[in-house]
Protein backbone atom coordinates (compact mmCIF):
# COMPACT_ATOMS: atom_id res chain seq x y z
CA UNK A 1 0.00 0.00 0.00
CA UNK A 2 1.25 2.99 -0.52
CA UNK A 3 2.92 5.23 2.08
CA UNK A 4 1.01 8.48 2.91
CA UNK A 5 2.73 11.70 2.70
CA UNK A 6 3.49 13.87 5.82
CA UNK A 7 0.40 15.94 5.93
CA UNK A 8 0.02 19.03 7.70
CA UNK A 9 -2.09 20.09 10.25
CA UNK A 10 -3.53 23.49 11.48
CA UNK A 11 -3.97 22.99 15.24
CA UNK A 12 -5.61 26.02 17.73
CA UNK A 13 -4.17 26.65 21.08
CA UNK A 14 -5.73 28.75 23.38
CA UNK A 15 -3.93 30.40 26.08
CA UNK A 16 -6.17 28.86 29.32
CA UNK A 17 -2.74 28.64 30.98
CA UNK A 18 0.15 30.71 32.20
CA UNK A 19 2.65 29.19 30.50
CA UNK A 20 2.41 27.87 26.27
CA UNK A 21 4.45 24.75 27.60
CA UNK A 22 6.34 23.42 24.76
CA UNK A 23 10.12 23.70 24.55
CA UNK A 24 11.67 23.90 20.47
CA UNK A 25 15.01 22.96 19.01
CA UNK A 26 16.72 23.51 15.65
CA UNK A 27 15.97 26.40 13.22
CA UNK A 28 17.49 27.45 10.01
CA UNK A 29 21.33 26.93 9.62
CA UNK A 30 21.12 23.62 11.93
CA UNK A 31 20.57 20.41 11.25
CA UNK A 32 16.90 20.79 11.86
CA UNK A 33 15.98 23.13 9.82
CA UNK A 34 12.65 23.87 10.81
CA UNK A 35 11.77 24.19 14.83
CA UNK A 36 10.89 21.00 16.11
CA UNK A 37 8.67 20.05 19.36
CA UNK A 38 10.51 18.07 22.27
CA UNK A 39 8.52 18.97 25.26
CA UNK A 40 5.07 19.07 25.94
CA UNK A 41 4.73 20.33 29.62
CA UNK A 42 1.69 18.82 31.70
CA UNK A 43 -0.57 21.92 32.25
CA UNK A 44 0.63 24.53 29.60
CA UNK A 45 -2.00 25.67 27.18
CA UNK A 46 -0.30 23.35 24.44
CA UNK A 47 -1.01 20.26 26.75
CA UNK A 48 -4.52 21.21 27.44
CA UNK A 49 -4.88 21.73 23.71
CA UNK A 50 -4.62 18.29 23.42
CA UNK A 51 -3.33 18.07 19.85
CA UNK A 52 0.69 18.96 19.88
CA UNK A 53 3.00 16.45 20.11
CA UNK A 54 6.69 15.98 20.72
CA UNK A 55 8.16 15.33 17.50
CA UNK A 56 5.85 17.47 15.72
CA UNK A 57 7.76 20.33 13.22
CA UNK A 58 5.84 23.96 13.80
CA UNK A 59 5.80 25.13 9.89
CA UNK A 60 3.92 28.32 10.80
CA UNK A 61 3.13 29.94 13.35
CA UNK A 62 -0.32 32.36 12.90
CA UNK A 63 0.02 32.00 9.45
CA UNK A 64 3.90 33.55 9.67
CA UNK A 65 6.33 30.81 7.92
CA UNK A 66 9.08 29.47 10.02
CA UNK A 67 11.30 28.39 6.98
CA UNK A 68 14.34 30.12 6.80
CA UNK A 69 13.99 31.27 10.41
CA UNK A 70 16.79 30.63 12.80
CA UNK A 71 16.32 29.20 16.35
CA UNK A 72 16.38 32.61 17.92
CA UNK A 73 13.46 34.24 15.40
CA UNK A 74 11.63 31.23 14.99
CA UNK A 75 11.49 31.24 19.45
CA UNK A 76 11.01 35.06 18.96
CA UNK A 77 7.59 34.83 16.69
CA UNK A 78 6.59 31.87 19.15
CA UNK A 79 6.86 34.42 21.89
CA UNK A 80 5.34 36.67 20.68
CA UNK A 81 2.28 35.19 19.39
CA UNK A 82 1.53 33.91 22.90
CA UNK A 83 2.60 37.32 24.47
CA UNK A 84 -0.06 39.34 22.30
CA UNK A 85 -3.69 40.44 23.45
CA UNK A 86 -5.27 40.88 20.29
CA UNK A 87 -5.95 37.10 20.20
CA UNK A 88 -7.01 33.81 22.80
CA UNK A 89 -5.15 31.31 20.66
CA UNK A 90 -2.10 30.54 18.68
CA UNK A 91 -2.52 28.66 14.76
CA UNK A 92 0.23 26.54 14.82
CA UNK A 93 0.90 24.61 11.54
CA UNK A 94 2.64 21.26 12.40
CA UNK A 95 3.32 18.15 10.81
CA UNK A 96 4.86 14.76 12.15
CA UNK A 97 7.93 13.09 9.57
CA UNK A 98 7.37 9.66 9.18
CA UNK A 99 3.83 9.71 9.52
CA UNK B 1 27.12 27.30 2.54
CA UNK B 2 26.93 23.72 4.58
CA UNK B 3 24.82 24.08 7.78
CA UNK B 4 27.30 25.33 10.63
CA UNK B 5 27.34 22.59 13.51
CA UNK B 6 24.37 21.93 15.48
CA UNK B 7 24.46 23.67 18.89
CA UNK B 8 21.55 22.30 20.08
CA UNK B 9 19.69 25.36 20.78
CA UNK B 10 16.55 24.76 23.04
CA UNK B 11 13.96 27.10 23.76
CA UNK B 12 11.34 26.70 26.82
CA UNK B 13 7.72 28.40 26.46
Amino acid sequence: SPVPAPTATLVRVLKNSNTLGIAIEGGANTRQPLPRIVTIQKGGSAHNCGQLRVGQIILEVNGISLKGQEHKDAARIIAEAFKTKEKDHIDFLVFEPGL
Amino acid sequence: SPPKEYEDEVTFF
